[in-house]
């Protein structure tokens, strides 16, 4: 069954499957380990003598020094952290991270891009590290295929300095569409597996009635994700004299991008599936077209789009022209003169017909009764006669045509009881003496 | 009883020449 229709064939609201839009998707990264061979350390925590880590006293890297250290070759399977490992099966087992070159550091940033070939309503964005969780970080979003950025959410352990916004901001009905910035999971701790989960409707107001809230569809509506790692945490030892070792060991590290969301679809498709382009697009379904179902289908302009309800299908609605059209357009005048029921105007009747709907016959032409006036011939030429007739234009009920004195007949092509024909086209029956 | 249809040719079409309509 199709989930776009109910039992009885009635049009319903429909949404493609909830996925995660990022995985198996290509990350372009703007720094990776690896080219060339680096060494790299992984911080970890200093034991106690029990085995224990010890209590943090004093200065954070009292208790956690670098340890471990490896090397990051892309030219080595074993050794490579390519940007392909944020998007892979994210199995826990056996977690597979890409790492960026170390000591990128403020004002330097590290740049994670996501392009999700359509748009998305995403519902998340999560990251989980390999590394300690960025100082400062930023998360954004575009609608336009990455032509332009708006950030999406901030972290950061000095929101104002880096990011010139206050920390947790209120979000109210005014400002629901705004970036907030957050010193919540920018911690040192963990060393590794940290994880960042932004919910792009969690607080925000107008959450619970998503379906009537236009400022809030347009805040989850996404073509592309960047990930902006602006800052590393550090424990200031990168600038000491023997720092090499400090500087290995600060990099960002990520195991797994994920993009929760779906397909957007505007209600009115149960899936996305691909053109012969590889392009994604919704499979639209409720008489409507484009890559969101963003429109109504040609010569369903009947009443003006609407994103579908859960109460309310809004399915786009063919004109009405009595098979005599095949284009229409919408008028909203007639829309709201009809008590927003319909607003569909047909272009070019043909047959011989005429009016918003082609419903009646155009001039010079009656109807037949005969036949429905969904029949190619139900409008019939006046065929007024050229001298008996004072016009072209008959009346478009009987088909009668206007004579001159003293001239009868459907056409005005004889002369009446009483009269003869005279010579003078002017006046061609005269009575009769 | 149905009258004769007007007989085109019988029309004079001298003064009217610009209203005489192509047959």
């Amino acid at each position: 069954p199709d989930p776009c229709y109910d039992e009885t064939g009635h049009p319903r609201r429909c949404i493609p499957d909830f996925v995660n839009a990022a995985f198996g998707k290509e990350v372009r990264v703007s720094s990776t380990c690896g080219r060339p061979p680096s060494r790299f350390c992984v911080l970890s925590e200093r034991k106690g003598p029990g085995g224990e880590a010890e209590e943090e006293r004093g200065p954070r890297a009292a208790s956690i020094s670098p340890s471990s250290c490896q090397v990051c070759d892309a030219g080595d399977p074993k050794r490579w952290h390519p940007a392909s490992y944020l998007t892979d099966l994210n199995n826990p087992h056996n977690l597979t991270c890409w790492q960026s070159e170390s000591f990128v550091q403020h004002p330097l940033n590290v740049t994670l891009s996501l392009a999700l070939g359509k748009k998305f309503e995403v519902t998340y964005v999560s990251l989980q590290f390999c590394s300690p969780r960025p100082e400062s970080m930023a998360i954004l979003k575009s609608m336009d295929g990455g032509k332009s950025w708006v950030p999406f959410q901030f972290y950061s352990a000095q929101c104002r300095k880096m990011y010139n916004r206050p920390n947790r901001a209120a979000i109210t009905k005014q400002n629901e569409q705004e970036a907030v910035c957050t010193d919540s999971h920018t911690d040192l701790r963990p060393l590794a597996g940290g994880l960042i989960a932004f919910s792009t409707l969690d607080g925000r107001p107008s959450a619970h009635d998503f379906d009537n809230s236009p400022v809030l569809q347009d805040w989850v509506t996404a073509t592309d994700i960047q990930v902006v790692f602006s800052r590393l945490h550090t424990f200031g030892d990168e600038n000491e004299d023997d720092s090499q070792l400090a500087r290995d060991s600060y990099y960002y590290a990520v195991s797994d991008l994920q993009v929760g969301g779906r397909c957007k679809c505007n209600g009115h498709a149960a899936r996305c599936l691909r053109d012969r382009d590889g392009q994604l697009l919704c499979d639209c379904k409720h008489h409507t077209a484009g890559p969101e179902c963003d429109r109504c289908k040609p010569f369903h302009y009947d009443r003006p789009w609407q994103r579908a309800t859960a109460r309310e299908a809004n399915e786009c609605v063919a004109c009405n022209c009595n098979l005599h059209a095949r284009r229409c357009r919408f008028n909203m005048e007639l829309y709201k003169l009809s008590g927003r029921k319909s607003g569909g105007v047909c272009l070019n009747c043909r047959h011989n017909t005429a009016g918003r709907h082609c419903h009646y016959c155009k001039e010079g032409y009656y109807r037949d009764m005969t036949k429905p006036i969904t029949h190619r011939k139900a409008c019939k030429a006046c065929d007024c006669h050229p001298v008996g007739a004072a016009g072209k234009t008959c009346n478009q009920t009987t088909g009668q045509c206007p004579c001159k004195d003293g001239v009868t007949g459907i056409t005005c092509n004889r002369c009446a009881k009483g009269y003869q024909q005279s010579r003078s086209p002017i006046a061609p029956c005269i009575k009769i003496p | 009883d149905v009258m004769p249809t007007l007989d085109m040719t019988l029309f004079d079409w001298t003064d009217y020449e610009d209203l005489r309509p192509e047959m």
